[in-house]
């Protein structure tokens, strides 16, 4: 679920 | 991190770059637009929350630090610079940006992925990244004739985008990584608004000729 939250891009 | 991606986001250091080094240079910001720089810096503001809630990589959390100083750094040259100030276009850079603020906060209160503080102004940021160059825009065509470094810079900027076009292409088919809907819609409507700037910039490049807009 968190790992879906995350904006890895910049 | 693929190559595409990472192509991405050197252009638009590089963008940052080139700018920096106009101001630097010349000691004049004629040509740039302070609305565009100050939307910049509201959009990484907003994005970058992230910076004290998540770590990514080194590479991740350089990049953004480099990013929110920079664009302050900028708006700061053209605001407050005792000498770059001086060549500021005031009179031509008249677009009314902080209706674009207004309009991306309430699309972002109204279409994001998950309400919470952190995702709204998550949204909010690509909106107004995406719309972010149109005072530049306007003022490049305001001024016809455009110079060398600001035209780079523009270009770099626009080439950036059309970068993570390709990444996220890249990502589906390798990764089955969906990019947001919310990126991509945005990030394609970002890389159009500079279709019409590319078209003159190579007919300029290809005739070795200044690159000039027409009215």
């Amino acid at each position: 679920e968190k790992e879906d939250e995350i904006h890895d891009e910049l | 991190m693929n190559v595409f991606r990472f192509a991405g986001d050197m252009t638009h250091l590089i963008s940052i770059l080139v700018l920096l080094l106009k101001i630097y240079t010349t000691k004049s910001c004629s040509g740039i637009s302070l609305k565009t720089q100050e939307l910049y810096a509201v959009v990484f503001v907003t994005r970058y929350l992230d910076l004290v809630t998540d770590f990514i990589s080194v590479y991740n959390t350089v990049m953004k630090v480099v990013f929110i100083s920079s664009s302050l750094a900028i708006v700061w040259c053209i605001r407050r610079h005792k000498v770059v100030r001086r060549s500021y276009d005031k009179e031509l850079d008249t677009f009314r940006h902080w209706l674009l603020v207004g309009a991306c906060a309430v699309l972002a209160l109204v279409v994001h992925e998950k309400f919470s503080f952190q995702e709204v102004c998550w949204a909010f940021s690509i909106y107004l990244e995406a719309v972010a160059i149109l005072p530049q825009l306007v003022l490049l065509q305001r001024s016809g004739n455009v110079d060398n470094l600001t035209g780079q810079y523009v270009f770099f900027l626009g080439a950036y985008r059309a970068f993570y076009i390709l990444n996220w292409i890249y990502r589906y088919y390798s990764e089955q990584h969906f990019t947001r809907w919310i990126s991509c819609v945005s990030g394609i409507v970002q890389t159009a608004l500079y279709a019409d700037f590319f078209y003159y910039y190579f007919i300029s490049w290809k005739n070795n000729s200044k690159l000039q807009l027409p009215a």
